[in-house]
């Protein structure tokens, strides 16, 4: 699985992912990517793409669940997807790449590494796979 | 206004043995897509272009799980799928059991710019690529003999077992691997493989 989150100078979010799913998948089985809500999610305040084992992100929705905590709980970007990683995947192992409106970047993962990388208009800039 | 950021993924759950080699391999990839999208957001290009720019990228090239070098499924063909979605009015677009389109982050945004509908599968959705003209190809220019040889290994295994990166040696070694009492959708946890 492969993605990709931006928030543009406008402010505006957007996400994207794409997959080829499982390793010897059953013919027809829909993972979390193509699932709006649990494999990608952006709305005003955020944009989220998850991997990992999809029946676990699908069950917890985890994309829309970064952008319900910060709307509802008001925690911030990387407080939002700490808590999303730790209290909704049972015991699913997963990753996610977020960014928010105010031009923050986040991720985080329960699983042995994720390959991801991350830069900020303000000169940030990071690429890793392990913890 | 705040600042622009980006970040991209190429998939969770690694080999802890990854040979080193593919992990510079890995970072290179990973830090060229970076590059193509800060170079578009300097260009103020917009988010919902940068990250389909970004991710047809991922997908084009044949290192990570997606387009070209993705996971076979049972029979050994790939069937991919996609989403999109923009914050700004929050519209969307996604596609599932892709098995022809070049790039299927595209389709996605197609339907979501050109269709009356958020999801289109399988037939429809190859349907629909060809009345919006997108690049197709045979099933086997997605097809790697990496994944052809993980795909034997899981055969083997009979299962969906472990991300797909895992060499065999240590694979046999998970062979014996003792059922795992963690449970997910009334399956033991471990059939279930970081994509």
């Amino acid at each position: 699985t492969v993605g990709c989150v931006v928030v543009d100078s406008q402010g505006h979010c957007a996400a994207a992912t794409s997959t080829g799913g499982l390793l010897n998948k059953r013919t027809g089985r829909i993972g979390d990517s193509p699932l709006i809500g649990a494999g990608t999610y952006a709305c005003d305040l955020c944009g989220v793409s998850c991997t990992g084992e999809g029946e676990a992100i699908i069950r917890g929705t985890l994309a829309r669940e970064v952008g319900a905590v910060m709307e509802y709980k008001g925690l911030g970007l990387q407080e939002a997807v700490d808590f999303v990683i730790k209290e909704r995947l049972d015991e699913g192992k997963a990753g996610l790449i977020a960014v928010s409106k105010t031009g923050e970047v986040a991720y985080g993962f329960n699983s042995v590494g994720m390959f991801r990388g991350c830069a900020t208009e303000n000169g940030f800039m990071e690429v890793g796979i392990w913890d | 206004m705040a600042g622009w950021a980006i970040a991209v993924h190429g998939g969770a759950g690694v080999d802890p043995n990854l040979p080193t080699e593919r992990q510079e391999q890995a970072k290179q990839l990973l830090t060229r897509c970076l590059n193509l999208g800060i170079e578009a957001l300097r260009s103020s290009v917009s988010a919902i272009d940068v990250v389909e720019l970004v991710v047809r990228e991922l997908e084009s090239d044949p290192l990570f799980n997606s387009g070209r070098g993705s996971a076979l499924n049972e029979n050994g063909t790939v069937e991919m799928e996609a989403s999109i979605m923009d914050g700004s009015g929050r519209r969307c677009g996604a596609v599932s059991g892709l098995t022809t389109v070049k790039n299927p982050i595209s389709l996605a945004r197609l339907v979501m710019d050109k269709s009356p509908h958020s999801y289109l599968a399988f037939s429809g959705a190859e349907k629909f690529a060809r009345q919006m003209g997108v690049e197709t190809v045979e099933n086997d220019y997605f097809i790697t003999q990496d994944n052809v040889e993980m795909l034997k290994l899981a055969k083997e295994a009979d299962s969906i077992v472990f991300d797909y990166r895992i060499p065999k040696a240590s694979y046999e070694s998970c062979g014996t691997q003792v059922e795992s009492p963690i449970k997910m959708n009334g399956l033991p946890i471990n059939i279930y493989a970081p994509e």
